[in-house]
């Protein structure tokens, strides 16, 4: 598979862009978080095309970002079982 | 729906259209 560069993503419509980026991302994701994988990618896409281009090339970028994102969901999924037992 | 939004973010799915998170309330 080619990687995935600005220019291919350019070329596509935008609503197509986050989903290529995710089809990328998302092996790559699953490999670190095999359980949060989805949800990590739905949290990360809201991030800058180029910020995602960068951690499609990046590994240390790419765990940092998962690092943030699944501390993220933890400390949401704690507030919410927090406010579920009242 | 049990109400509750502890599971969101919802999952992206490879092969499965994404819309983007602002289009899910939470």
């Amino acid at each position: 598979q080619e990687p995935l560069t600005a220019s291919i993503l350019a070329s596509a419509p935008c609503e197509e862009q986050k989903q290529m980026l995710g089809e990328r991302l998302f092996p790559l994701i699953q490999a670190i978080h095999p359980e949060l994988a989805g949800k990590i990618i739905s949290t990360v896409l809201e991030i800058d095309n180029s910020e995602l281009l960068h951690m499609l090339q990046s590994p240390e970028s790419l765990h940092s970002k998962v690092d943030e994102v699944v501390a993220v969901l933890q400390d949401h999924k704690a507030k919410e079982v927090v406010q579920t037992a009242g | 729906s049990n109400g509750s939004s502890i599971n969101w973010p919802p999952e992206f799915h490879p092969g499965v259209p994404w819309k983007g998170l602002q289009n899910i309330d939470p």
